[in-house]
């Protein structure tokens, strides 16, 4: 391996978690990239984990050959509106859902092959004024849509063969949603942040918001990652894409903060900062697990463990450019980096 | 963090919340 291809760990004591260069897919057209993610698929009797990418006109899926390769096997054209992002089902196999617009999401589609012919489909879930949307587990999606005035939260249930099925609102807070996260250890709550710094928590199966609570900084439009309860309380890991410097804790890429869903009250537990040395503001990122990753403004991709609140990984940019997208794939021992001319180079995170 | 910065704590705040909010 070169230097290049092996992530070198931030400090000597943290030499435990690395990133290993395993594969690179590169789409010919050379066309940029806005997004990457993986999917289960089943054919021939045989389910693989596949790597989507997404540029702005086509979606490609990419299967799993031997020695770390990888060959594109399905691309679906969407010509009319912009690809904006790939909306990951986490249980959810031979389904592709993605989310198209120009400024802000427009429609969200499911993609698929057709069993009968193996001819390559398309289904429009949902139009509007998308603010957010979550693909949760249960073939289910949740999206925020409308104007303040008269947004819908609404939860789509999807069937095997791309269908939207049944559908049900949330109620609405008054506050613009931008994100949400499922909340570990309650299969029925649903987390949200709002456009003006709170937390709404919801129960899926009533369609109750239970709390509204404030983020508790002056930095507006926070966005939560994830999020779990325990011990009565619950943790959410957020990021603030428009935070400035803070001289008492830099420029975290991350926080966690617990709240008390029966109090509204809130404290910070931990900061997910770049090692001493280090320079970046966030970019994007993703959580999943126990592991946090995110693309910052140096160019460099790096990854915190969600329990020590170490920076365990730094990606620098490599000869081709810097890093654009960062994901995880469905397990959190994989990492895909993505680059704007349509280059993801696939990391195994050991 | 200690209970008296975020108040009471309560394992069974989702059933609670729920039969507290309107539905």
């Amino acid at each position: 391996l070169t230097a290049e291809q092996l992530a070198v760990a931030p400090s000597d004591n943290l030499r435990d978690r690395s990133l290993q260069l395993a594969s690179k897919l590169k789409n010919p057209s050379s066309s940029c990239a806005v997004d990457v993610s993986t999917v289960w698929w089943e054919s021939a009797g045989c389910t693989e984990l596949c790597i989507v990418t997404a540029c702005e006109t086509f979606i490609s899926l990419w299967k799993p050959l031997a020695s770390n390769q990888w060959r594109k096997v399905y691309t679906w054209h969407l010509t009319e509106i912009p690809v904006i992002q790939i909306v990951p089902l986490p249980d959810v196999c031979n389904l592709v859902c993605v989310a198209l617009g120009d400024l802000e999401i427009g429609e969200i589609r499911l993609l698929l092959c057709s069993s009968e012919d193996g001819s390559l489909k398309q289904s429009l879930v949902k139009t509007g004024n998308i603010k957010a949307v979550l693909g949760l587990t249960n073939r289910k999606l949740v999206s925020s849509s409308g104007t303040l005035q008269d947004q819908q939260i609404e939860i789509i249930s999807v069937s095997e063969a791309g269908r939207s099925n049944e559908r049900q609102t949330l109620m609405p807070p008054e506050e613009t949603i931008l994100a949400f996260a499922e909340v570990e250890g309650f299969r029925d709550a649903l987390v949200g942040t709002t456009a003006v710094n709170s937390l709404v928590v919801w129960n899926l199966k009533t369609g109750q918001i239970l709390n509204k609570m404030p983020v508790g900084y002056s930095y507006p439009a926070s966005i939560c990652h994830r999020a779990y309860s325990d011990s009565g309380l619950l943790f959410v890991v957020l990021s603030h894409p428009h935070a400035k410097e803070n001289e008492s804790c830099g420029n975290p890429a991350f926080r966690m903060r617990v709240f008390n869903p029966k109090t509204a009250r809130s404290t910070g537990v931990m900061f997910f900062s770049l090692p001493p040395g280090h320079s970046g503001r966030y970019l994007e990122g993703e959580v999943k697990g126990v592991s946090a990753a995110a693309v910052l403004t140096s160019g460099a991709i790096a990854v915190w463990d969600l329990f020590s609140g170490q920076c365990t990984a730094l990606l620098p940019p490599n000869a081709d450019g810097n890093w654009s997208l960062v994901r995880w794939s469905v397990t959190d021992s994989c990492l895909l980096a993505g680059q704007k001319d349509g280059s993801v180079y696939v990391y195994h995170y050991s | 963090c200690s209970e008296s910065d975020l108040g009471p704590i309560s394992l069974n705040w989702f059933e609670e919340l729920s039969t507290e909010a309107p539905s």
